[in-house]
C-alpha cells in the first residue's frame, strides 16, 4: 500500500542518514525517490557523499566506498525490519584497514538486535567476534570446523 | 526465533556430521580458501527452503550431496538442521509448546526429498512458511548477503532497489 | 614500447599535477579506500583511447574533470600524460627516430577535446591507431583487469570466452 | 582464422595447464571448445579441479578459487601474446594468505615479460614489487601521491 511504502522509505532513509556517517567517519547521505508523485511505482535512488568530497553520480565511488555505501543501506533496512540472523559473506573484502574497524564496530553494534554470522577473512572483523570458527580441510576435500574461541557469551 | 545450531552431514564439502552452536551476538567464521565457509551459508539458504539449486551456486540439486574427494567416495545423501528457539510463537499449533524446533532437510542422489519439524515428516511448504513467519526467507534477501553480492544494492536499477525496500515493509 | 612516465593534472581527484616514474618490473600502488588508485587506471585507459565514459565509472566524459573539493573548486580541464620509450618503431613515420613517445589528450569543460604525440596536434584516431600497434589497446581486454573485473573469465559464457581468446591472436 | 584460432587456443591451453597448479599448489586445469569441429564459432569452457577435489560444475568454486583460476587463465593468455604492461586491479581481495604469496610470485615471474602495475591492499602483494606508490588524501577529495620506495630497480 501507498502509505506502508512511504512510512517504510521513511524509517530507511533515516536509519541510513544515520549510519552512513558512522561508517564513512563523516560525509553524508541519503535515499530519494525518483518519482515522489506516484509512490507505487516509484524507483529509489542513493545519494552519497563521503567527506570532504563533493556530491558526484554514485558510479565514481570506489570500490571500497561502493561496499560501505551498501553495508551501510542494508544495515539500514535490517534496523528498520530486524530478522533473528543476519549472515554476511566477505561483504568486507574490498575495505581499508580504517574502513575495517568501522565495519567491525557497526557489526557488533547491530548484533544487539539479532545474531551476526560473518565470514570474513580480515583480522579486525575477527576480533570482533563472540565466537569464533575456522573452518580447515587438513583433509583434501573434506570440510572440518575447528577451534572454537568464547568471547564474551558462554556456548 | 534465535538460531541456536547448525548441522550439517554430507552437504556440499561437509562429508561427515559437523555442528556449529550459534551464541548470541558476533558469530565469526574463517578459514583458508575453498574451505567450506560459504557452504555452510549455502546449507542454511537450503534447510530454509531454496528451491533453484543455482541459488546455492549448483546446476543441479545433486550437486549439493559430498561428491566425493581423493580419499573418500561419494556419498548418497545430504542433510542440514537449523535448530531455533521456539520464543515467537508464531509456529504451527502442533509445535507452539515446544521450547526449541529443529528444522531438517535430507536429499537423497535419486532425487527423493525429506522435510522435518522436530522429527515430523512435513511438505517443503511448510518449512518455508514457518520461516516466512520468523522474518528470515527468500523474501528477505538483505537479510543474508552472499559472497559478491553486497554491491547488488548500489548497482541495482532504482526499480530493483525499491522491491528490496518494499519487501522488507 | 615500454612505459616510462604517467603525468595527470585536473584528471578525477588529481587536482595538482602528478606524475608517476614506471619502471622495470612490479609496480604496486597502495593507499586507503577512495584516495585515487583506480583513478590513476582510469587515466590510462582514457590516454589510450578509452571512447565511452561508462568504461571509465562516469556517466558524461565531463565528469573526468575534477569536479572540486571541500577546500578547492572545479577545474576547467583535464590532461594525461603517457611517456613512452620506442623501441619498437612501430609508430608513425614522423616519430621514427624520437626516442620516446608523449602521448598526450586533454578535455576541457566546454567539451573540447585535444590529442598530441611529442607535442603535436594529433587526431584520436592516431592516439588509437598507436597504441593497437603496441599491443595495448581496447581489443587487449586481457591486459588492464578493473576492479571487480577479474570474475568475469570464468562467469563468462564459452562464445564470449573464446571471443577474447580470439582478440589476443 | 580456423589455424590461427586453433593455434592460439594451444598455446593458451598449454599455459593455463601450466599456471594453474603453481597457484593452486597442486591440482590440474585445462580449456576444453565446446564445438571441436566447428573452429569458427565454438566456445571456450573451463575445466578447472583444485587439489584433492574431485572435478565438479566451475560454479561451485569459492570466491578465492574462481579469483585465482581467473587470474591463471588471464596469465596464460598474456603469456601467449605479452603486452607492453599489464594491469592488475584488486584481483587478490578474495585471496588469503598462502594464495597471496603464491599470486605475488606468479606477479613477479609475469614482470620479466612486461611491466606489471599492480594495485592492492595487501601486505605479500606489496612486498613483491620494485617500486611502490602510495596514494593519499590528506586533503579531502584531492589526491596525492607519496613514499616511492624502490627495489631492485632504479628509478
Ligand atoms: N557436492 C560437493 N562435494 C564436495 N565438495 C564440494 C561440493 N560442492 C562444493 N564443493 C567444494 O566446496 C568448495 C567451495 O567451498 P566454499 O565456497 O565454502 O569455500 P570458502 O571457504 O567460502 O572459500 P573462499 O574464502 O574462497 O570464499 C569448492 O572447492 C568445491 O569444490
Ligand atoms: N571528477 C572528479 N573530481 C573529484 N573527485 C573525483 C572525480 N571523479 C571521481 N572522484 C573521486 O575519486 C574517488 C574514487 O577514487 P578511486 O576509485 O581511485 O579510489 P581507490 O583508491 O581505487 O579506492 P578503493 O581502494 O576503495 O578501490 C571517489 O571518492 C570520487 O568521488
Ligand atoms: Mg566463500
Ligand atoms: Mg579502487
Amino acid at each position: 500500500s501507498r502509505e506502508l511504502f512511504d512510512e517504510t522509505f521513511k524509517v530507511v532513509d533515516a536509519e541510513f542518514q544515520r549510519i552512513f556517517p558512522q561508517l564513512f567517519r563523516g560525509g553524508r547521505a541519503r535515499l530519494e525517490l525518483t518519482d515522489p508523485e506516484n509512490l507505487l511505482e516509484t524507483g529509489v535512488d542513493i545519494i552519497a557523499q563521503p567527506p570532504g568530497k563533493r556530491l558526484q553520480n554514485m558510479n565514481l565511488l570506489s570500490g571500497g566506498e561502493k561496499a560501505l555505501t551498501a553495508v551501510s543501506l542494508i544495515f539500514a533496512i535490517f534496523r528498520m525490519r530486524p530478522t533473528p540472523f543476519c549472515i554476511l559473506d566477505e561483504v568486507d573484502a574490498p575495505l581499508d584497514e580504517a574502513n575495517e574497524s568501522r565495519f567491525a564496530e557497526a557489526v557488533r553494534q547491530m548484533s544487539q538486535l539479532s545474531q551476526m554470522l560473518v565470514i570474513t577473512h580480515k583480522r579486525r572483523t575477527m576480533e570482533a567476534a563472540d565466537t569464533l570458527y575456522g573452518v580447515t580441510m587438513e583433509e583434501p576435500g573434506v570440510s572440518k570446523v575447528v577451534g572454537v574461541r568464547l568471547g564474551n557469551t558462554p556456548v | 526465533m534465535k538460531l541456536l545450531r547448525i548441522e550439517l552431514v554430507g552437504f556440499k564439502s561437509f562429508r561427515t556430521k559437523t555442528g556449529l552452536e550459534i551464541g548470541d551476538g558476533v558469530t565469526t567464521i574463517v578459514g583458508p580458501n575453498g574451505c567450506g565457509k560459504s557452504n555452510i551459508v549455502d546449507a542454511i539458504k537450503w534447510c530454509i527452503g531454496a528451491q533453484s539449486a543455482k541459488d546455492l551456486r549448483g546446476k543441479g540439486m545433486d550437486e549439493l550431496i559430498f561428491a566425493g574427494s581423493e580419499t573418500h567416495r561419494a556419498m548418497g545423501m545430504a542433510e542440514v538442521s537449523l535448530t531455533m528457539q521456539n520464543d515467537r510463537g508464531d509456529v504451527p499449533a502442533a509445535f507452539r509448546d515446544h521450547a526449541e524446533i529443529k528444522v531438517t532437510r535430507r536429499l537423497y542422489r535419486d532425487g527423493e526429498s525429506e522435510y522435518e519439524l522436530n522429527g515430523s515428516k512435513v511438505r517443503l511448504r511448510d518449512v518455508q512458511e514457518l520461516f516466512l513467519g520468523t522474518g528470515v526467507g527468500s523474501r528477505e534477501a538483505y537479510s543474508i548477503i552472499e559472497q559478491g553480492r553486497i554491491g547488488f544494492i548500489v548497482s541495482a536499477r532504482p526499480e530493483e532497489r525499491r522491491l528490496i525496500i518494499e519487501e522488507a515493509a
